[in-house]
């Protein structure tokens, strides 16, 4: 972990990529669709929340540089979230 | 905060496990160590006892295997998920599998320390799922942790008793040492051991943990002192940061550990005569740098000396009694730092806000006031 800030606008589509699968396999995050997605709330932001709860991170519902730092340590590969 | 389980767990006490191959990293000898101290884990303080097979079946096979593995959960190269283990039940239940394109090892923190990885995923074989209590073992990601002298932490241990119950043959002559718990920001009656700050983050540490509050996040994020620097002390004395060498001196007992970013300064750790504290000194209580005059405070007791950085001198004049310069301080300081053109001095669970220029005090704040609770 990087004790430098690292600067929102580093966060690249590949870290996006990274993040989404991350919530996929960790978060059970699925494609959803349904109302909920149309009123603007994305399963991603809604998984986002839970996993920065989950890890004690300020929920912002976004990827940021905190939460990226946590996805990329290194982990066990069971599901945080069980199904 | 705490535990979670799958709802699974094994029928019977007694269960057995098999190492059907082996990791290059380390010799048989390690691995089969690594493994069977894993398992003794959880055996000191449940019912629970785990039988070697060599052949055949076991309740629990472990494996070392690389990316697509025959478990439609394949592993993904060095780093990032390091292994995983199945919920108690037939078949794969129980197993664990470990990514062999890790780095494994016996104790050293230079790679990922088997011992650890092994306890955590036989936390999921035997029916344990994350907790999110950072800390915990049982907590989703790797922290090195020195496998001889690691206790399992409180909240494991109250998770994996809710489903076997506590160890029923442990000798209640033998007292065994107290699992670890993780401290909580919001305890008003904490003491921190002490704070700095580093490129613009305020650190925060205590026992074995560490705060780390962002000038851009609401929530200090706690994790161990060891998952930022493992080779750092825990249960440290004090910490400051000094701007001009862009380091973070961290201070326990008569040594002096050095670090800049993530990455530990070569030479450290040294001890306190470096920096020009007298041979009689043997701990200090905290350290305060001061950015304006370049000096470094350095509290002993009732006591403080001054430190000239540049120099790499301490001053004349010194020790000197700390309520001459902090006035009002009657009580020991635990530790300091300074914040937007403060001071703030530690004392207890209390802290002091002061102008280092004039001495004077300025406000009395709880402990957890940057904490955020």
């Amino acid at each position: 972990t990087a004790v430098l800030s690292v600067p929102l606008s580093e966060v690249s589509v590949e870290d996006e990529s990274f993040a989404k699968n991350y919530l996929k396999k960790f978060f059970n995050l699925t494609e959803e669709e349904g109302p909920a997605v149309r009123r603007g709330i994305s399963p991603v932001n809604k998984k986002l929340a839970e996993m920065q709860r989950f890890f004690g991170l300020q929920i912002t519902g976004s990827l940021d540089a905190d939460t990226l730092a946590m996805m990329k340590k290194p982990r066990c590969g069971v599901p945080d979230e069980q199904v | 905060a705490r535990f979670s389980i799958y709802g699974r767990k094994w029928q019977k006490r007694s269960l057995t496990y098999r190492i059907e191959n082996y990791t290059p990293d380390m010799s048989v000898a390690e691995v089969d160590a690594s493994i069977g101290k894993a398992l003794q884990v959880w055996a000191k303080v449940t019912p629970l006892r785990f039988t070697r097979i060599y052949s055949g079946i076991a309740d629990i096979m472990i494996s070392f295997v690389r990316r697509e593995h025959g478990d439609f959960n394949s592993f993904d190269g060095p780093g990032n998920t390091l292994a995983h283990a199945f919920a108690p039940g037939d078949g794969l239940g129980g197993d664990a599998h470990f990514d062999d394109d890790e780095s494994f090892t016996f104790r050293s923190s230079r790679g990922v320390v088997l011992f650890i990885v092994a306890a955590h995923e036989f936390g999921h074989s035997l029916g344990l799922g994350h907790s999110n209590v950072p800390g915990a073992l049982m907590y989703p990601t790797y922290s090195y942790r020195n496998p001889d002298t690691f206790v399992l932490p409180q909240d494991d241990v109250r998770g994996i008793q809710y489903l076997y119950g506590p160890n029923s043959r442990k000798d209640p002559s033998v007292d065994d040492p107290k699992p670890p718990t993780t401290p909580d920001a919001c305890d008003s009656n904490m003491v921190l051991d002490a704070v700095t700050t580093h490129r613009g983050e305020i650190i925060f540490f205590k026992d074995s943990f560490l705060w780390r509050s962002f000038p851009q996040s609401q929530t200090p994020q706690q994790s161990l002192i060891r998952s930022l620097w493992p080779s750092a002390p825990v249960d440290i004395d004090a910490a400051y940061e000094s701007r001009q060498l862009d380091t973070v001196f961290l201070f326990k007992g008569r040594k002096v550990w050095a670090f800049t970013g993530n990455q530990p300064v070569r030479g450290y750790p040294k001890t306190l005569t470096a920096f020009g504290l007298p041979k009689g000194v043997r701990k200090i209580d905290a350290a305060l740098h001061d950015v304006n005059s370049g000096k470094t405070l350095f509290f002993v007791g009732n006591n403080y000396f001054s430190y000239d950085e540049s120099r790499k001198t301490m001053e004349q004049g010194y020790p000197r009694l700390v309520n001459q310069a902090f006035a009002g301080l009657t009580r020991r300081v635990t530790a300091a730092f300074q914040h937007k053109g403060y001071t703030y001095i530690y004392s207890g669970p209390y802290v002091y806000e002061y102008d280092l220029g004039t001495g004077t005090r300025h406000r009395e704040l709880r402990n957890s006031y940057f904490l955020r609770c």
